[in-house]
């Protein structure tokens, strides 16, 4: 806890359904240097864990930083951390705060 | 003239 930033969450995502179900927007070089949840679909793994919102801004996944990253890439970051088999989860460092 | 860098938009992507 003491690494985490005092405004962050670490959240758990069980791989509960065939989906991540998230859609995000932002990356480097873009309005939204950091990628935010702006939607999240009913029935994915994220609905189902119940505890990611929308406009929620992702700053680590599985611990690996997502700054200075390119949308693309924080994109095919989430979907090779949803792929993998070798965790049925997904840890998402999180912040309400741009 | 405005001087403000105005960064693009992003694009969007279904997970």
């Amino acid at each position: 806890p003491g690494l985490l930033e005092p405004t962050s969450t670490l959240v758990r995502v069980p791989k509960s359904a065939s989906t991540l179900g998230i859609a995000i927007e932002g990356g480097a070089n873009t309005r939204q240097p950091l990628p935010r949840i702006v939607t999240i679909q009913r029935g994915g793994s994220a609905h189902n864990c119940g505890q990611l919102k929308v406009g929620q801004v992702i700053l680590e996944v599985n611990g690996i930083s997502l700054r200075a990253r390119e949308h693309q890439e924080a994109a095919r970051l989430i979907a090779e951390a949803f792929k993998t088999k070798e965790k049925d989860y997904i840890d998402f460092l999180l912040t309400e705060f741009n | 003239r405005e001087k403000r860098l105005t960064l693009p938009p992003s694009e969007i992507t279904l997970l």
